[in-house]
């Protein structure tokens, strides 16, 4: 659940806890014991993030763990958005106009 | 203008949520959604039109590796419409491939395609009167979203900076809440007014957001929902009477 209505309970799950069962819900496992702790390390600033974004909305959006929650900003980006052009057409992975200059 | 509108409730107008696999196909997975949901609406047919025929018969050809609406937008007239997505179905890989639209009847067409203007009260009065939009959004917000109505600011998601090309569907007013400042006790008022939203369909598959769907901010341009509003027109232009400007 969100961060927001993350029980307390007693003892907040650990962050390996969250992790694994990020896994099994998402169907992940990763090829050895170093993209393990890498996706682990990527997977804790998610979550912090994710609570920084909770705090800056000014809606009612929720925030937290997600099907992407191992993936960095830039992974991210590549995968589901694109490069930003700031104020031309969204790039979304192609320059806006034709290489050669002259092509119809 | 209706106070509230969601296309999902009428039956064959908006297809399953899809899911972008390995390719950059947001924005023909969003006009393929536009088309659908038009020509559903228009001609009481439930269509699902073939993301793929985008892909492959767009002017660049390698469309897993991203494009543009309005790119979608003319592959579907070059082509004379579009394909069934049973006959020629979404491969999700980023390998370009030869477009096959010859060989399939087409199941949807349309007659042109427009950009409203940055106005969100126009988008929601086009919305409600004619049907779902596509829209080109700012999605950094997006990564860690789960639920409920994001409002950023514009330097929290800026709304020249947009990336990602998504289906809007509907819109409404949540009950105001009692909000996150009032328990945090920040100096921010708790809104007391119900909070307009809009409902966005998705393409990164049902177990994303709100089963597929995420609401944004309506009347903020909140990750520049405003900046390409664009759908097709599945009408016949009716004959308009000639108008003499004075």
């Amino acid at each position: 659940g969100s961060l927001r209505n993350q029980d307390p309970g007693p003892q907040p799950l650990e962050l390996k806890q969250v992790f694994t069962l990020f896994q099994i819900q998402y169907n992940r496992s990763y090829s050895n014991p170093e993209e393990y702790a890498r996706r682990l390390d990527i997977f804790a600033r998610n979550l912090a993030q994710a609570q920084q974004l909770e705090a800056e909305d000014l809606g009612t959006a929720e925030f937290g763990v997600t099907p992407f929650s191992d993936l960095t900003e830039e992974e991210f980006g590549q995968l589901y958005g694109h490069r930003r052009m700031v104020g031309e057409a969204p790039s979304v992975g192609r320059k806006v106009g034709s290489e050669e200059s002259g092509e119809s | 203008m209706p106070p509230r509108c969601d296309w999902r409730k009428l039956k064959g107008v908006i297809s399953p949520i899809k899911r972008q696999e390995n390719c950059n196909c947001c924005w023909a997975m969003a006009v393929a959604g536009n088309v659908e949901a038009l020509w559903g609406i228009r001609y009481n047919r439930s269509v699902q039109v073939s993301v793929q025929e985008l892909l492959d018969c767009g002017r660049c050809g390698d469309g897993c590796r991203g494009g543009f609406v309005w790119d979608a937008f003319i592959t579907v007239l070059n082509n004379s419409g579009l394909a069934s997505e049973q006959d020629y179905p979404f491969r999700g890989n980023s390998k370009p491939h030869k477009c096959l639209a010859k060989n399939y009847k087409k199941v949807a067409w349309i007659q042109d395609f427009i950009m409203l203007e940055d106005n969100e009260q126009r988008i929601a009065w086009y919305l409600a009167t004619q049907g779902p939009i596509t829209v080109t959004i700012n999605m950094k917000l997006l990564q860690q979203y789960q639920k409920g109505v994001i409002k950023a600011t514009p330097a929290t998601c800026d709304p020249q900076l947009v990336d990602h090309s998504v289906l809007l569907v509907g819109f409404g007013k949540r009950k105001s809440v009692a909000g996150r400042w009032a328990e945090a006790g920040s100096s921010q008022p708790h809104p007391r007014n119900p909070i307009p939203y809009w409902i966005l369909k998705n393409s990164w598959g049902a177990e994303w957001g709100e089963k597929g769907y995420f609401r944004l901010h309506r009347g903020s341009n909140t990750c520049g929902i405003t900046k390409y509003p664009l759908t097709a027109r599945v009408d016949l232009p009716a004959k308009k009477r000639p108008v003499s400007c004075p």
